[in-house]
């Protein structure tokens, strides 16, 4: 099984 | 002041059937140079960002910098009374406007419709997306990639794209089976929106939910052709250029293998 990443972990929250 | 008038009104038409569906409110920041607006589905999983330059627009007028809140689905509404050889005009006080005003003018002159929409409160997060350098960039129509998704809709809900020095490969399985596409570095390009050219650094193999890239799909009509850059555990990048004033680029977070 494979989760669904979130852009959260991938970029930062100006 | 604010005021923009686009001479193609379709634009703006293509524009809003692009991002309503993934981003329902959205921040459209506009100042001297040009109108860009960022937004992310509710789970953060994709994000879209387009930019339209002031260039795009036959005037362009901003005198301070402002933020107009737009619902999606209103704008879409005026923009459906539109024809795609409309003339559109965007208006918008620049101190904290309530409303926005768009203005269609029939390409003969003779039909002008003028309609208000409110501006609504959107505190949503703003991301900031660093300048990345990707293992892999693919270029290829923009029909294509469409149609491909779409297909592969019907095997899985997750499609795998590897890439290769030569070729890029599209896998999706589900309980009907397996199915594979392969597109291969075209040899000669002669004609852009038919080739497909492969730009790899090194090899990439990435999962991503087919459900988010048939939302970005909606944005095909914008341009012949589209570029999906991919590096290895970083979110898909799906652009769309709109002509050489701007583009439509689509984030989409991988899935995460266990």
């Amino acid at each position: 099984g494979a989760t669904q990443g979130r852009l959260d972990s991938f970029f930062t929250v100006v | 002041m604010f005021e923009a008038k686009l001479q193609q009104g379709g634009l703006l038409k293509k524009i809003l059937e692009s991002v309503k569906d993934l981003v329902v409110d959205g921040l459209w920041d506009c100042d001297g140079a040009a109108i860009t607006l960022q937004g992310m589905d509710s789970s953060h999983v994709a994000l879209v960002e387009m930019l339209l330059r002031a260039e795009a627009f036959e005037h362009y007028r901003c005198d301070r910098n402002v933020t107009l809140g737009m619902n999606h689905n209103h704008l879409s509404k005026i923009l459906k009374c539109a024809n795609n050889d409309d003339i559109v005009i965007l208006k918008a006080a620049d101190q904290n406007p309530d409303s926005c005003s768009l203005i269609l003018e029939s390409k003969n002159g003779e039909k002008t419709s003028d309609f208000v929409v409110s501006l609504v409160r959107i505190d949503t997060d703003q991301l900031g997306i660093p300048e990345t350098e990707y293992s892999a960039h693919v270029k290829m129509s923009s029909g294509e990639f469409q149609r491909i998704c779409r297909d592969l809709s019907q095997f899985g809900d997750a499609v795998q794209i590897t890439c290769s020095k030569q070729d890029v490969k599209f896998s999706s399985s589900g309980e009907t089976g397996k199915a594979n596409i392969t597109l291969t570095h075209s040899a000669t390009v002669d004609k852009e929106e038919e080739s497909v050219t492969v730009d790899l650094k090194e090899p990439v193999d990435l999962t991503f939910a087919l459900r988010f890239l048939n939302l970005f799909t909606k944005a095909t009509p914008i341009s012949d052709t589209v570029t999906l850059s991919l590096s290895q555990e970083a979110p898909l990048v799906v652009e769309y250029k709109i002509g050489d004033s701007g583009h439509i680029r689509y984030f989409l977070a991988p899935k995460i293998q266990e």
